[in-house]
C-alpha cells in the first residue's frame, strides 16, 4: 500500500512539466526515503534524477518498496487537471495495475480522483559516482534559461567555460557568434539574484543546447540553478524542489574526435 | 569536429 499526500500539489505539476518532454516512460520508485525517479532520454545523452524526500509529504505511507511505471505525458495530463493550490495524494496498492491521483481543493469543497493505468518498464538503473567538480556555478534560474534560449537562436551547441573572469557561455552558427559572460556577484538585494562561482580549476565543456533548453523547463521550480562542471564528465544542472528534494539533469558533453 | 557522447559512457549499470 502506497499513500503519499503532498500539500503543495502544484510542485508535482511543475516537476512533471519539467520531465515530460525529456523522458517518455519511467519508473517512479517509492521507498522509506522518498519518491524518486531516474531515467534517460531515448538517445541516452541526458539523464534525470528526481528525489522528493518522504519528510516533505504531509503523509507518507509506503509499506514496501514499489516501482510504478508511468507514461510521463499521460501523468502530466492528469496532474494538469489539479489546481495549483490543490493537495495531491498518490495512491496505489501493492500489486496494482493502476495509480490514483486525488486532488483536493484547499478549502475541501472539491475532491477529484483520477486513475491512471501503470505500465511495465524495463529500465536500467545507473550508478552515479560522487564527483569532485572543477567548477560550480549558482545563478538565477531565469537568467540561465534566458541565456540558453538566446544562444539557441544562433547555434546548436554551447561552450561553457569557467575561469577567474566568470562563467562564459559561447555559441557559433551560420550567422555569427555569441559570448555571454556572467561574473561572480553577491552584492544583490535578494540572495536568489546572486551569481556564485566556485572554481577549483578552469574548465571548458561543449553541450547540445537542445537538451539545456529542455532542462530549463524546471525553471518555475526554483529561483536558482546550480551547474556543476568537470572535464570529461556530464554536467549536472540542478533545481531544488522546495525544501523536499531536487531534480538533477545530467548531460553528456560533446567530445573532440 | 566534436561528437556527442552518451551518459552510459560515464555511468555504469548497477
Amino acid at each position: 500500500m502506497l499513500e503519499l499526500r503532498l500539500v503543495q500539489g502544484g510542485l508535482l505539476k511543475k516537476v512533471l512539466d519539467s520531465l515530460k518532454d525529456l523522458v517518455n516512460d519511467a519508473n517512479f520508485d517509492c521507498s522509506a526515503t522518498g519518491f524518486s525517479l531516474q531515467a534517460m532520454d531515448s538517445s541516452h545523452v541526458a539523464l534525470v534524477a528526481l528525489l522528493l524526500r518522504s519528510e516533505g509529504f504531509e503523509h507518507y505511507r509506503c509499506d514496501r518498496n514499489l516501482s510504478l511505471g508511468m507514461n510521463l505525458s499521460n501523468m502530466a495530463k492528469m496532474l494538469k487537471c489539479a489546481g495549483n493550490d490543490d493537495i495531491v495524494t498518490i495512491k496505489a496498492d501493492d500489486a496494482a495495475d493502476s495509480v490514483t491521483f486525488m486532488f483536493e481543493s484547499p478549502n475541501q469543497d472539491k475532491i477529484a480522483d483520477f486513475d491512471m493505468k501503470l505500465m511495465d518498464i524495463d529500465s536500467e538503473h545507473l550508478g552515479i559516482p560522487e564527483a569532485e567538480f572543477q567548477a560550480i556555478v549558482r545563478m538565477p534560474s531565469a537568467e540561465f534559461a534566458r541565456i540558453c534560449k538566446d544562444l539557441s537562436t544562433i547555434g546548436d551547441t554551447v561552450v561553457i567555460s569557467v575561469t577567474k573572469e566568470g562563467v562564459k557561455f559561447s555559441t557559433r552558427g551560420d550567422i555569427g557568434t555569441a559570448n555571454i559572460v556572467c561574473r561572480h556577484n553577491t552584492s544583490v538585494d535578494k540572495p536568489e539574484e546572486a551569481t556564485i562561482i566556485e572554481m577549483e580549476e578552469t574548465v571548458s565543456l561543449t553541450f547540445a543546447l537542445r537538451y539545456m533548453n529542455s532542462f530549463t523547463k524546471a525553471t518555475p521550480l526554483a529561483n536558482q540553478v546550480t551547474i556543476s562542471l568537470s572535464s570529461d564528465l556530464p554536467v549536472v544542472v540542478e533545481y531544488k524542489v522546495a525544501e523536499m528534494g531536487h531534480i538533477r539533469f545530467y548531460l553528456a558533453p560533446k567530445i573532440e574526435e | 569536429g566534436s561528437k556527442q557522447s552518451t551518459i552510459t559512457r560515464f555511468f555504469s549499470k548497477v
